[in-house]
């Protein structure tokens, strides 16, 4: 079909796991 | 074909995160990996990696409890499983690239540093990966081995931005491109032209979708525009690099006290899905946070006012000649009785984060290094799909796009001016409603500006 559509999945932050906001840019 | 296993998961919502389902390997190990529109480089923790390890402090397990229902025809069933897990990492997902017939290490060094100064650090290596129902073979990613992250990611902006083109530049090895995930779809036939539209969904939604390759006109209204990338972030000058445009001024819209410009000051800003946080100017963030009469909470490295103060409130930027607007209450955290802004002020960086993606919808061309903004729509309409194979279908140039402020590496913020905020009268509240503003200038001279359509906004400049 010449395009790939893909689910994303909404994860909540759950206490004590740990779910670091990491700033995703790219830094130099 | 468009069903798939989803893991419920407590909403003590704080930091929510984006990810996708990936299986790695031969035979498929499973991990979740944060979507990230900032970097390029996927990467996945090792199992037995130090950090991982350091979490599993021997004591606590982590447990998942999931509910599966199967239905078939006359015959219905549910079943509830648990499993546990040593550490988080295992709890996200890890690769173990030993029990892969199909990995390969390629001896190249890989290190990732991100933002916040997080990094990834192993080799890159090869294997098989699977997306829903696509396959990809000779898949290049970085195995970590040393991190301070314990959920991988999967990067998919410029193929510029790999690490392969930064690491090695600083360690007197040869900066190399290689198919990164966008890439990889094209090379091997998965869509024509590499280029996605993001749609990550309201806030209470579980689910979003990224569509490689196509645009689905039913997740937006009214018109698509395009930006120009800007070229200084994707030079080895800049500190950042990526997917930058420019965001020309900011406004609150009010439906009660008014509508006010916080600022008329370029500056260049990434559409980062790898963050929910956003960062913004200082001067800019500080007055959004001032606006709701917030007070800064050092501890908590942000505004903290009365909940009540963003009801029905959005913020609003121009990006030459047209609005996005997202919900005020995306950006908030509930803090006890008050409520936290999670706009950062940065004066180096500036990102609009997972709170402004979910009222927009976004396309990244990444062959024409251009960005496609349109509010973003949830009505549930039937999907109405289009392939991307040259430029973008239903999009436009913005009525900015060529007259765009330029950035220049070094001076991180543009010619206009910071408003010094006064409310105005008008009552009336729309999302899509050009904004009205009575501004006094920040150095004291005093002036009034109006449009009536977003191509006829005045703008003031102090050179």
């Amino acid at each position: 079909n010449s395009y790939v559509k893909l689910p994303i999945q909404k994860l909540a932050n759950i206490p004590n796991i740990n779910l670091e906001d990491v700033s995703g840019i790219s830094k130099r | 074909s468009d069903a798939f296993n989803s893991t419920l998961i407590n909403m003590f919502a704080s930091a929510d995160r984006y990810v996708v389902e990936m299986e790695i390997g031969t035979p498929p190990q499973t991990a979740y990996l944060v979507l990230d529109t900032g970097s390029s480089d996927m990467c996945v923790n090792e199992a037995n990696n130090t950090y991982c390890e350091s979490l599993a402090d021997g004591n606590d397990v982590w447990t998942s409890n999931y509910e599966l229902t199967a239905t078939a025809s006359e015959i219905s069933s549910t079943a509830t499983s648990h499993k546990t897990y040593n550490t988080p990492c295992s709890y996200w997902g890890t690769f173990n690239p030993n029990t892969s017939s199909t990995f390969k290490f390629n001896e190249t060094v890989f290190n990732a540093t991100y933002g916040d100064n997080s990094y990834f650090a192993g080799t890159y290596g090869t294997d098989v990966v699977s997306l829903g129902n696509i396959t990809l073979s000779n898949f290049t990613f970085g195995v970590s081995d040393d991190t301070v992250n314990s959920m991988g990611v999967l990067g998919i902006s410029l193929p510029f931005v790999e690490e392969t083109n930064i690491f090695q530049l600083t360690s007197n090895t040869t900066p190399f491109v290689y198919d990164n995930f966008p890439m990889a779809l094209k090379n091997q036939g998965k869509i024509k032209k590499i280029a996605y539209s993001l749609f990550l969904n309201e806030l209470n939604a579980r689910f979003g979708s990224i569509l490689f390759g196509a645009v689905d006109k039913s997740k937006y209204s009214g018109q698509l525009y395009t930006l120009p990338m800007l070229q200084a972030f994707n030079t080895f000058d800049s500190e950042f690099s990526g997917m930058f445009v420019t965001a020309q001024s900011v406004a609150i819209l009010d439906s009660k006290s008014g509508n006010k410009t916080v600022s008329e000051v370029q500056f260049p800003v990434v559409f980062d899905s790898g963050t929910s946080y956003s960062s913004l100017p200082t001067e800019i963030a500080d007055a959004i946070g001032r606006s709701f009469d917030g007070k800064y909470s050092s501890d908590n490295r942000g505004y903290i006012f009365d909940c009540s103060k963003v009801n029905n409130t959005l913020l609003s930027i121009d990006f030459g000649g047209f609005n996005i607007s997202a919900n005020i209450s995306n950006f908030v955290t509930p803090l006890h009785e008050h409520c936290l802004l999670n706009i950062m002020a940065s004066d180096s960086m500036f990102s609009l984060g997972d709170a402004f993606l979910m009222d927009t919808y976004v396309v990244y061309d990444l062959e024409n290094h251009e960005v496609s903004l349109a509010q973003a729509s949830f009505n549930n309409e039937e999907e109405d799909i289009k392939i991307i194979s040259d430029s973008v279908p239903g999009a436009t140039p913005a009525p900015g796009y060529s007259s765009t402020w330029v950035y220049t590496p070094g001076s991180p913020i543009g010619t206009g001016d910071f408003v010094n905020v006064s409310w105005t009268s008008y009552s009336e509240f729309s999302q899509y409603k050009s904004i009205y503003a009575t501004e006094s200038l920040s150095d004291g001279v005093s002036s009034s500006s109006s449009s009536s359509s977003s191509s006829e906004t005045a703008t003031k400049k102090k050179n």
